[in-house]
């Protein structure tokens, strides 16, 4: 555990339960992706199947379990607490187009062929571009609400963060995880357009809209 | 070894 990791864990902590709060909050899930929310629940069961089979921290175990739940948690209000509220017309990304892709890759490129280690490869690469219906749902509806916009920020920052981390690691201990490595270099590049409009107007107080 | 096939990390 380093300070990079732990900020990168803490943000991507503060993101999922933004997300919580703001839904229950505003009794609405307008402007949220149910279909990038699907994604990331795939990607936190796949990942987290370990939970059964290694034990590394009772700090991990336990983050894995508020994630796991944050994320079920969160399909229940949007698919059904709150369901009127979800905007399925904007929310039109295939995320097929993702979700297939990512198994195959999973396939191709992955460090033992094991169920386990394959269903955990397969979680990396969809996380990395999970969050494309999100940002396909913005540039749809040409803005975000400004709570959602922290949101993002947050669950961007936590990869660029764990890139830090990486980077830390090998020097430090010699880590060398390729896989997570390139997959978490892609993620962060996909926030890239987004990070930028957040600092040129959502921390000035503005509302992003786009042009 | 590169890696560590017991992923510590989230």
């Amino acid at each position: 555990m380093n300070i990079f990791r732990l900020s990168g864990d803490l943000s991507h902590l503060l993101a999922i339960l933004l997300l919580l709060v703001k839904i229950w909050k505003t009794r609405s899930c307008a402007g949220i992706s149910g279909k990038s929310q699907i994604l990331f629940a795939i990607v936190y069961t796949t990942r987290y199947l370990d939970l059964f089979t290694s034990f590394v921290s009772v700090y991990n175990s336990f983050m894995k379990v508020v994630f796991l739940t944050a994320s079920y948690g969160t399909l229940y209000l949007m698919f059904f607490k709150f369901k009127p509220t979800y905007d399925h017309n904007h929310d039109s990304f295939r995320i097929l187009y993702l979700i297939i892709p990512s198994l195959v890759l999973s396939f191709i490129i992955v460090h033992v062929y094991t169920v386990m280690e394959i269903l955990w490869t397969y979680s990396i690469y969809l996380e990395a571009v999970a969050i494309m219906p999100q940002l396909f749902m913005v540039s749809r509806t040409g803005e975000a609400e400004t709570i959602t916009s922290h949101y993002l920020f947050a669950l961007g920052s936590y990869r660029a963060l764990y890139i830090l981390n990486w980077i830390y690691r090998y020097y430090t201990e010699d880590f060398l995880d390729m896989i997570v490595i390139i997959a978490g270099i892609v993620q962060t590049i996909l926030y890239c357009d987004f990070f930028y409009l957040y600092i040129t107007k959502v921390l000035k107080g503005k509302r992003l809209s786009l042009p | 070894e590169s890696f560590k096939l017991q992923h510590d990390e989230l």
